[in-house]
């Protein structure tokens, strides 16, 4: 399960937030704009995902929190996951995981499991074949039902092709 | 590559059966490879015969019905590689009451194994958390998230649900 | 040909400046011709600005300014040829009781001179009618319309909107 | 103003039914899949709407009801809108505009204006620049929304063509 996530500089998240979710059914409610699908975002950029149309952003340095009247951008965008391995899902030797990804203006570009350095494609070899790595449908996006539903073949193959 | 797709698009659909009568208590729901010369390029056709109705392709159905249909696809297909943790996103805007309960109850169904993240505007939703989270934005462009219990539900999230 | 297009945009425009504030309250939209050396074939691009945020292209916005962004265009597009009347078929699926309300405000406006037909599930925007018309199925897969007075409305319509 | 619509034999209206609408705004509501787009789609066809896309429909005569457990298929679709013309919008010497729309089975297809047999082009005249024609935006139907904010440049193109 997913223990804790820590949000800092991400979208719409200016400064440090930390959600602490619980196991069964975690309800996420509030206005229109405010910030909902980007902790969903957040989580996605913190297992590995690179596709800008998946996070809503049209090149990699826009999920860094670009200012708004009440605060000025943000220097650099940072999401933390902690993961519950008790069940050893993940394929290392730790009960909980914590996954770190931290992106600077520069585009430098950083990211940690338990505190360790590793390089993109160590978090993807992390998440692969779990149910959380690519192709997973354990994240349904907003018009994402409309995906299957769409009347382009393309588009709607893609989504069994992913599950294969 | 192209058996494993066949595999895997058998297992969905068998699982199909299932999630389909528990979002609509009854009825059916095909998925076939229209081209199977061609299967890795082929398009994939959506049939259903909602209870007490024909059966007729999804794009002849109503809003609701298509989302229901969906809802047990994506279902289907995540019963496939059982995640730690499932994120839903706003999936039971096109619902009615009645839709709303059923797919609560097969969330409810996959949440003894999984742990669910579901953001929601609907107030029948919400009412089945085991936690909530408020998420606002007073000061402009900055989110704020708070947890807070059941018996706030009705006040403290009016502004963000119906 | 061209021409017409043109002139229709900048009237769309025009239009999108006085919808806009209506719905948000604030900020700004702006629609391009991408290329203006094909303007025929050209895709057109949206931007907006909801108040005390940045400037954003509509695709990096959440689910719930976008469609107020599309209802405000869609307005801007009516506003050039008022029509005897105007049918909305659950256009508020996506949003929140604030954002309902400013979109029911906006109906108001144009139904001085306008009569709507409105489908919806959503408890505040059915509130604010003249007549209501209950659509049922009772017979599977025969539908039955009835009107009835906004006294039932909690009542009589329960299972169809939340 | 719409008056009056007469339903009968078109998709989910098995049997005859007759919807009287009031002047300002009237509220539509009722459970998912009992037809209540039905109705819209049931306006578009009588004022000549020929798109299967649009209707939702696969061929021309899939709008006629087709049967379900309750009752047998219908041998024809028919709709009849009742407009006011008090303000000659219509181009048309009545002061109650009767539009009458019936197709059956073998496609054989009648027209009506004032019970007076009409073709489909002298619909589509009748009402052609009153904002009810084609290209009017005032029919917005459930997931067109969506079109306007498509990131297929075509879709969201052909929303501001049909305007112009
Ligand atoms: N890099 C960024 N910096 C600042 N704000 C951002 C950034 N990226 C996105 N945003 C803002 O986040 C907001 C969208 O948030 P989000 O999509 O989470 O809303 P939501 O709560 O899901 O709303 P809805 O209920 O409408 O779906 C937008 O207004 C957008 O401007
Ligand atoms: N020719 C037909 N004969 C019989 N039934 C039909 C026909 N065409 C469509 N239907 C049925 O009408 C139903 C759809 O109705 P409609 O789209 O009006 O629902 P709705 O009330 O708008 O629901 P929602 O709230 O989900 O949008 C479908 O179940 C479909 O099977
Ligand atoms: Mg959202
Ligand atoms: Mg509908």
């Amino acid at each position: 399960m997913l223990k804790k996530l820590l949000i800092n500089g991400f979208k719409s998240f200016a400064y440090k937030t930390v959600i602490d979710f619980s196991n069964g059914i975690n309800i996420i409610v509030g206005p229109n704009g405010c910030g909902k699908s980007n902790i969903i975002d957040a989580i996605r950029w913190v297992l590995g995902e690179q596709g800008t149309k998946m996070l809503r952003a049209s090149s990699g340095t826009d999920v860094i929190f670009g200012g708004s009247d009440a605060a000025p951008p943000a220097s650099y965008a940072e999401v933390s996951i902690i993961i519950d391995n008790s069940a050893k899902i993940l394929n290392v030797d730790f009960d909980d995981v914590v996954v770190t990804r931290k992106l600077f203006r520069s585009g430098e570009s950083y990211f940690y499991i338990n505190k360790r350095e590793v390089r993109l494609k160590d978090i993807h070899n992390l998440f692969f074949d779990t149910g959380l790595g690519k192709g997973s449908y354990s994240i349904i996006q907003q018009g994402q039902i409309d995906a299957i539903l769409s009347s382009n073949p393309a588009e709607r193959r893609a989504i069994f092709e992913e599950a294969a | 590559m192209r058996d494993e797709f066949l595999k895997s698009f058998e297992q969905i659909r068998k699982n199909l059966e299932y999630t389909f009568k528990r979002a609509f208590g009854g009825g059916e729901c095909i998925i076939e490879i229209q081209d199977r010369n061609d299967i890795l390029n082929s398009g994939i056709e959506i049939i259903a015969r909602p209870p007490g109705k024909k059966l007729k392709n999804i794009n002849l159905l109503s809003g609701g019905e298509r989302s229901m249909i969906a809802l047990s696809i994506i279902f289907a297909i995540f019963m496939r590689k059982i995640s730690p943790f499932c994120l839903l996103d706003e999936v039971d805007a096109a619902l009615d009451e009645a839709n709303v309960k059923r797919f609560i109850t097969l969330v409810e169904d996959f949440s003894k194994n999984t742990q669910f993240i579901i953001i929601t505007h609907n107030r029948i939703t919400a009412q089945h958390g085991d936690v909530f989270f408020g998420v606002t934005m007073q000061d402009p462009g900055i989110t704020k998230v708070f947890s807070f219990k059941p018996d706030y539900l009705e006040d403290t999230i009016k502004e963000g649900i119906y």
